[in-house]
């Protein structure tokens, strides 16, 4: 989940 | 999601929106940099191929699509649309495409979190998103006398930038092991090279009159 989080914005 | 977050992604439609509204009801893009909305136009489609493989949520993968079409439509109505394209002031616009894409592309492949090909397209994007914007504000520059809706429009853009540096603020404190340094600079870099313009817009509003940036 640390990883994919910077990922959810656009 | 946090309120700057969303305040953000909110701007950034606005800003989107204004510029179609233009182009679209005005039958204009004068002032408008076609190099900028291409640069855009290769952020979104580098940053959003994750699109097919990873899924977010319903309201990121809207979002996404919603970019993705809107960068790919100005730029075919400027290049394509047979009154659009007639506005375009192309003796002005006059950025070189690859001096801002290459370095970008080489940085990335230097500076990324993690050596995948996720990851090295999302620097890139980043990197690219920072300095987009340079072809339409030299075009600003050059052009003196902005309309309102291309002022607008580059208004938005920067408010939009600055709520997600916010936003980052935000989660720095709210979720542990956020720290993401290459996100973080090359969105404040992006910000700054609002600074002058910002300057210009709200003097503009305080005296209540056209924006004008000095030669």
């Amino acid at each position: 989940a640390i990883e994919e989080d910077i990922h959810d914005e656009l | 999601m946090n309120i700057f977050r969303l305040a953000g992604d909110l701007t950034h439609l606005a800003s989107v929106l204004v510029l179609l509204l233009k182009i679209h009801t005005i039958k204009s893009c004068a002032g408008i940099s076609l190099k900028t909305q291409e640069l855009y136009a290769i952020v979104f489609a580098t940053r959003y191929l994750d699109l097919f493989t990873t899924y977010i949520s319903l309201y990121n993968t809207l979002m996404k699509l919603i970019f993705l079409g809107s960068s790919f439509s100005i730029v075919w109505y400027i290049r394509k649309h047979k009154i659009v394209r007639r506005s375009y002031d192309k003796d002005q616009d006059t950025f070189r495409h690859y001096f801002i894409v290459l370095p970008c592309f080489v940085l990335a492949l230097i500076i990324h979190e993690k050596f995948t090909v996720r990851e090295v397209l999302w620097a890139f994007s980043l990197y690219l998103e920072a300095v987009a914007i340079l072809p339409q504000l030299v075009l600003l520059q050059r052009t003196r006398n902005i309309d309102n809706l291309t002022g607008q429009y580059v208004f938005l853009l920067g408010a939009y930038r600055a709520l997600y540096i916010l936003n980052w603020i935000y989660r720095y404190f709210t979720e542990p092991h956020f720290v993401h340094w290459i996100t973080w600079i090359s969105g404040l870099v992006q910000t700054l090279l609002y600074a002058d313009f910002f300057y210009y817009y709200f003097q503009s509003m305080k005296n209540n009159g056209k924006l004008q940036l000095p030669a």
